[in-house]
């Protein structure tokens, strides 16, 4: 079971095609394991990524000294994950009663 | 199958059982055919919903493509329910059965479901082997061959879309393929993706419009207008290089392609609060509004013959 504790969810608004080309480079990057769950395609659309945990710090320093914007859509991916995990034990349990 | 839960995610094993209810349960009005296996031998199944006839013109309905989209699965599991429950009490879907036959594929990449349910919930591809790389699984919407291999797509196999080492290289895309092409007579395809609320339709892999533009721009803009009727919901239409990006060797370019005029793929809920974490509190209501969206492209092939 691969877990996600600590990986967060950015929103990103990359605002010209130099900002889009840079959020393109940064998938090549295999180190950095970020996974594109909204692709950068042009500027003005909104772009989500999963980065893991270990590269938090690399992303939104690379982020932040490019001026590009972005929010945190999802703290914690593992939060989520245990909550969804849970939700089908329940449902289960209540299937075989 | 009284004791299945819409409101909640199922496992594959679950699904598959359910389908197996829902056939012995409509045994008049449903079958499940085996269309092929997957890269990891798995059964691909396809509900049939038919009331008869040899070769009518038919629907096909896929979820599940990119395994980690689970609101799609779900919805696929509400929704052949419902076209079975539905048939001989709502009078326009008793309509579109008693002239088109509906296939209705729920698990479309069934390795890569299996893996999200077991190792690793955020997996996307499917799950073959790719020579020369440690990474695995190829995108299985930029395997078809529309575009194959353009820049709308990745020839690294570490990249999620990943288009693989050649058109229909994935047992899950050929197996569509083949079924398709073999059956001759689809009128619709539609392709149901997750998320970020879209109803899109050809091309992707080229700007040129095509040919039917104006009349699928008209019919998404009923679907996305009759789907916001129930919660409101706001889903932006249009070709999916216009509307979101250029996107190569996609199932609905490959289907318009080869003559299936309403060849249509949704991107569900939500627009990125939660993106494929989607709670199950959702998905009743996303099947529902969903419901309204399908149905009136199915009552548009129904009276549109071609």
């Amino acid at each position: 079971q691969k877990l996600f504790v600590g990986d967060q969810v950015l929103r990103i608004r990359a605002s010209n095609e130099e900002q889009i080309a840079l959020l393109r480079e940064l998938e090549e990057l295999e180190d950095l394991q970020i996974d594109y769950w909204l692709r950068p395609i042009q500027p003005g659309l909104p772009v989500d990524v999963r980065v893991p945990f270990h590269s938090l710090q690399a992303v939104k320093v690379l982020l932040e000294s490019n001026t590009i914007p972005y929010t945190i859509t999802i703290d914690d991916v593992q939060e989520l994950l245990d909550e969804e995990k849970e939700a089908m034990m329940v449902s289960r349990k209540f299937e075989r009663s | 199958s009284n004791n299945f839960s819409f409101s909640s995610y199922h496992t594959i094993e679950e699904i598959y059982s359910w389908m197996d209810n829902l056939v012995a349960e409509n045994p008049d009005l449903v079958s499940k055919i085996q269309i092929g296996q997957s890269y990891e031998k798995r059964p691909l199944y396809v509900l049939k919903f038919s009331t008869g006839g040899v070769n009518r013109p038919a629907i096909w309905i896929d979820t599940g493509i990119h395994s980690r989209e689970w609101i799609t699965q779900a919805t696929g599991v509400w929704t052949a329910n419902k076209i079975a429950t539905e048939y001989g009490k709502d009078a326009s879907l008793t309509a579109i059965l008693d002239t088109v036959d509906i296939f209705f594929e729920i698990v479309t990449n069934p390795d890569g479901f299996a893996y999200t349910h077991s190792t690793n919930r955020m997996w996307r591809k499917t799950r073959s082997i790719n020579a020369g790389s440690s990474c695995r699984g190829v995108d299985p919407n930029r395997n078809w061959d529309a575009g194959f291999g353009g820049p709308g797509s990745s020839s690294n196999p570490c990249v999620e879309t990943y288009h693989g080492p050649y058109p229909h290289s994935e047992s899950e895309v050929k197996s569509i393929v083949d079924f398709v092409l073999s059956h001759g007579n689809v009128k619709a395809l539609i392709s149901i993706h997750s998320y970020s609320q879209m109803l899109l339709f050809p091309y992707g892999y080229k700007t040129e419009p095509a040919p039917d533009h104006q009349e699928l721009n008209d019919l998404a803009r009923e679907a996305v207008a009759a789907l916001a009727e129930l919660h409101g919901t706001k889903y932006t239409y249009g070709s999916t290089i216009d509307t979101i990006y250029r996107a190569d060797g996609i199932t609905v370019d490959w289907s318009y392609d080869n003559g299936i005029k309403y060849s249509y793929t949704f991107e569900l809920r939500d627009t990125g609060r939660y993106g494929f974490l989607l709670p199950a509190s959702q998905i009743i209501p996303t099947a529902e509004e969903t419901w309204l969206a399908l149905m009136k492209i199915m009552e548009h092939v129904r009276d549109n013959p071609y």
